[in-house]
């Protein structure tokens, strides 16, 4: 599935 | 996490502090953009959307909390604290913040990674930052004497994300799949628009001049 494009940043 | 990064991030802390220095200080907020600081809550709102979903790191979450908090603050500060509100320059901050808002929003529905709520905040909110400060420079030129803790923290606010610009250069050279394109042309915008900033700094740091930008 498509992977969550988790937004590690601020 | 890498160096980069965190340098950007304290860099960032910093600019709130200097700025919350200063109001606090000085009881006023002249010579600060009222509208600079509205664009920066609504970035802050809607880019840490995932703040109660997704836990990342302790850090990552009280970096969160503290620019949301102190965002929201200072906004409160120059629009009802009975003293500061007083000194606003209401009549030379007249920059038409929204026509940035919308301008965002238009690009974040065209442009964005995927379709969902939460990544078209999110790419609205890394447009908007990119052109928030505008105001707030539009500000400076109009108001003749720029105090230093102004300075500063306008300074600052441009460093962070000259910092973040090396930190996704780090990280497109030691991670895989790391390619952020939005983030890297909104970052460039963001800090190209510091760029005669910097240099007027710079001449007023040099000459030991009061920073004063052209009209």
């Amino acid at each position: 599935e498509v992977e969550e494009t988790a937004h590690d940043e601020l | 996490m890498n160096v980069f990064r965190f340098a950007g991030d304290m860099t960032h802390l910093f600019s709130v502090l200097v700025l919350l220095l200063k109001i606090y200080a000085t009881k006023s907020c002249s010579g600060i953009s009222l509208k600079t600081q509205e664009l920066y809550a609504l970035v802050f709102l809607t880019r840490y959307l995932d703040l109660l979903t997704d836990f990342i790191s302790l850090y990552n979450t009280v970096m969160k909390l503290v620019f949301i908090s102190s965002s929201l603050a200072i906004v409160w500060c120059m629009r009802a604290h009975p003293v500061v509100r007083r000194t606003y320059d209401k009549d030379q901050d007249t920059f038409r913040h929204y026509t940035l808002v919308a301008g965002s929003l238009v690009l974040a529905l065209l442009f964005h990674d995927r379709f969902t709520i939460r990544e078209v905040c999110w790419a609205f909110s890394i447009y908007l930052e990119a052109v928030a400060i505008l105001p707030q420079l539009v500000l400076l030129q109009r108001s003749r004497n720029v105090d230093n803790l102004t300075g500063q923290y306008v300074f600052f606010l441009g460093a962070y994300r000259a910092f973040y610009i090396l930190n996704w250069i780090y990280r497109y050279f030691t991670e895989q799949h790391f390619s952020r394109w939005i983030p890297w042309i909104a970052g460039l915008v963001q800090t190209g628009l510091y760029a005669d900033f910097f240099y007027y700094y710079y001449l007023s740091w040099k000459n030991n001049v009061k920073l004063q930008l052209p009209a």
